[in-house]
């Protein structure tokens, strides 16, 4: 998860 | 899908055509308003001065910014997001830049080999001071062997949705529910393109490999370019694109 956390963050964001 | 009804896909069509139109990042019109606004001998001999440090800065940026648009698209994606986030980023891991890299034929003038790079077309010569014109020429060859096919708008939102949603990625959990995703949206690729007389296509799609090779060059590119430059990578070049591509 460390390694991704840039795409983790934007997959989660919902407001995007 | 014997379990997917005509209405299943139907849906499915109209999902992701409406996921593309909200994240293609440039619109059709315009940037076919702009075609034959090319970058001036000057211009393009300004590019070729730059130091490859800024070349490389500035192209992580525009690839970056292409790739935040394709993670959008997949979310909007109906399906995308029910699949397990290990899967999601896999295919996003894989797919992005295939992504990027099909949807760039719609900002490509085949006429003139160029493509739409900072607000005017450019050709692969402004891009010599990156020092990788064997790849750049490959994917302008790649964009001009996609032009010849006259992509509708329609049709490169199904394409680029199953370059994104292949069940043959490595390290998928749930490969099956994938499977039944990338199922129906071949089922409603087909269905579009005989709706439209466009089946022809079909024999004429670059094959899986090509697509792969190009990310492929592209991130032994990268990684040269880091042997040369560890701190510039480190310091300034995306988070992002790190994350995807090193």
């Amino acid at each position: 998860k460390e390694k991704h956390k840039i795409l983790h963050r934007l997959l989660q964001d919902s407001s995007s | 899908s014997p379990n997917s009804s005509l209405t299943e896909i139907e849906h499915l069509t109209q999902n992701v055509l409406k996921s593309y139109r909200e994240t293609c990042q440039l619109r059709l019109e315009d940037l076919q308003l702009l075609r034959w606004e090319t970058f001036t001998k000057e211009e393009v001999g300004s590019y070729q001065k730059k130091s490859m440090e800024e070349m490389w800065e500035r192209c992580a940026c525009h690839i970056t910014e292409a790739i935040q648009y394709v993670v959008e698209f997949a979310k909007r994606m109906s399906g995308f997001m029910d699949l397990c986030q290990n899967d999601q980023i896999v295919l996003l891991k894989a797919g992005a830049m295939e992504v990027v890299l099909v949807r760039m034929c719609r900002a490509f003038n085949s006429e003139n080999r160029t493509v739409f790079f900072e607000g005017k077309y450019a050709s692969p010569e402004l891009f010599k001071s990156l020092g990788c014109n064997e790849l750049i020429n490959s994917i302008f060859d790649f964009a001009h062997s996609l032009s010849s096919l006259h992509f509708s708008e329609n049709e490169i939102a199904l394409f680029t949705a199953l370059v994104l949603i292949n069940s043959n990625r490595p390290w998928l959990q749930e490969k099956s529910k994938v499977e039944r995703l990338q199922n129906n949206l071949e089922l409603a690729f087909k269905h579009m393109l005989r709706k439209n007389h466009r089946e022809g296509i079909l024999a004429k799609l670059p094959p899986k490999g090509k697509l792969r090779n190009l990310c492929y060059q592209h991130m032994e590119k990268l990684r040269s370019f880091r042997q040369m430059y560890p701190i510039i990578v480190h310091a300034v070049f995306p988070p992002l694109y790190k994350e995807l591509f090193s």
